[in-house]
């Protein structure tokens, strides 16, 4: 993927969203 | 340089806490994201989408540019 560092932050986000933001 | 983990949990608190008096666009923010990693959206579409989200907060736009790929960023008016 082109973009490392933005599907990291699109990882935490998702992990954080799960979690109830 | 390489941003870490504890740099994406602190640019998503920051975003929190900025709009925490209006979290339905901290969520959207959330939203856009998880966009991106189900690849509904491309690069272009997140930086498209944030740019209008994050309109007015230029600190918030320039702490989303550090996670962006060489060669793209969103403009802050000066």
């Amino acid at each position: 993927l082109p973009a490392p560092q933005l599907v990291m932050l699109a990882n935490v986000a998702a992990v954080t969203a799960s979690e109830g933001g | 340089q390489k941003l870490k983990v504890e740099d994406a949990l602190s640019y998503l608190d920051q975003v929190k806490i900025r709009f925490a008096n209006d979290p339905g666009i901290y969520n959207k923010f959330l939203d856009i994201m998880k966009e991106f990693k189900s690849q509904s959206i491309d690069t272009p579409g997140v930086i498209n989408r944030v740019s209008q989200l994050f309109h007015g907060h230029p600190d918030l736009v320039l702490g989303f540019n550090a996670f962006l790929p060489p060669g793209y960023r969103i403009e802050v008016p000066k």
